[in-house]
């Protein structure tokens, strides 16, 4: 396994996913 | 008041790996001689200075130490419960005078505050929730987190305490359609929080607004795993887990830790370290805590394992002490201390180093 498995990663995956998710 | 003697003790060296890396610098004496449940640590202001003191918990008492010259201790304070017994001692970060307990027979079914008593008053204690209880979790900035109900009607809330432990006020967070089981913050992120559930899911909710953001499958090797620790590096999040059920392999030992590494935004995740048990140890994880890059946990044979995280490796083995097995050990949160117990009460403080 390496770090390419894991997908796409992104540095501000917090905001992404609260701008993302249902309120 | 009784006044307990320090008591310097040699480490037991047969069987030790590293014992230079702990040094006993005290012990409390259980003089009720009833069965000990946890120990914790909080901050007591009196007089406008705040002092590192030592919580005990039996079934019907809780305790609290203050700590006196030379590392002795006095019990200043003893909380009765009498109608249901205390499982375990629930510190709450960044508040003094305060400290949460949860309550039951093998469920929680009660949390409650505990406060510790200024000048001259009693210290008193105040229901916070009752009923069917999952989980509880102290967090930084004087919060706790906890899971109720059945997986129907499942309430996740956080509570806010003020600076000196008063005032609260409660915020529902969306609940996931799974039973949570156990809660870690994610280190330097205040208004992130992962909960693991009873079908090995990692679930991230986002604090301040309470939404669910991610609801992630994890390896089905190891099931009811523990999250001890948290933190995101790289856009990666990175988990300590405890394996409870983890079974012998014969070609890298007994494992007790994992780290495992998790992308949010994917829910695509991996293991990256087991932390295992050295050759010739026998036992499974009965019981951990983690701080920083080094975890502890008592194995069902009774001895104390630690392990650098960062070094991947078993730094050292404490052993039962005069045949006396360990039963609980907590990293102590007011200073760099580990605080370890034993089923008579007893509990030794040591320094990790």
């Amino acid at each position: 396994c390496s770090k390419a498995d894991l997908g796409p990663v992104s540095l501000t995956w917090f905001e992404e996913l609260s701008s993302e998710a249902p309120p | 008041h009784s006044i307990e003697q320090t008591e310097m003790m040699e480490l037991p060296a047969s069987g030790s790996l590293n014992p230079g890396k702990l040094h006993l610098v005290s012990k409390l004496k259980n003089p009720s001689g009833s069965c000990s449940v946890d120990v914790g640590a909080v901050w007591w202001e009196r007089a406008g200075s705040k002092e590192p003191c030592i919580i005990t918990a039996c079934e019907d008492v809780v305790s609290l130490w203050k700590p006196l010259d030379t590392w002795q201790w006095e019990k200043v304070y003893t909380w009765h419960f009498t109608e249901v017994p205390v499982l375990q001692i629930v510190p709450v970060p960044d508040v003094h005078n305060l400290v949460c307990v949860a309550l039951g027979s093998l469920e929680i079914r009660e949390i409650r505050a505990l406060m510790c008593p200024c000048d001259g008053e009693h210290g008193k204690q105040a229901l916070l929730k009752s009923g069917d209880i999952k989980a509880v979790l102290g967090l930084t900035k004087g919060r706790l987190v906890s899971s109720s109900g059945t997986v129907c009607d499942q309430q996740v809330g956080v509570m806010s305490f003020a600076e000196d432990g008063g005032s609260k006020e409660e915020q529902l967070l969306m609940p996931p359609e799974e039973t949570v089981l156990t809660f870690a913050e994610v280190q330097g992120m205040q208004e992130a929080l992962l909960g693991t559930t009873i079908v090995n899911s990692i679930v991230i909710w986002n604090l301040k607004t309470g939404q669910l953001l991610k609801k992630m499958h994890i390896d089905d090797s190891y099931q009811a795993s523990t999250c001890h620790r948290a933190y995101s590096e790289m856009g990666l999040l990175f988990v300590v887990l405890s394996h409870p059920h983890a079974k012998m392999n014969e070609s890298f030992g007994s494992p007790v830790f994992q780290l495992m590494v998790i992308n949010p935004k994917t829910t695509f995740n991996m293991g990256v370290l087991l932390y295992c048990l050295p050759p010739g140890q026998a036992g499974r994880f009965l019981e951990g805590d983690v701080k920083d890059h080094v975890a502890a946990a008592v194995l069902t044979s009774g001895t104390i394992a630690f392990w650098d995280l960062l070094l991947g490796h078993c730094t050292a083995l404490l052993p039962p002490v005069s045949d006396q097995n360990w039963s609980f050990v907590k990293w102590s949160g007011t200073d760099s201390h580990l605080l370890a117990g034993r089923k008579d009460g007893d509990i030794f403080i040591y320094r990790y180093s």
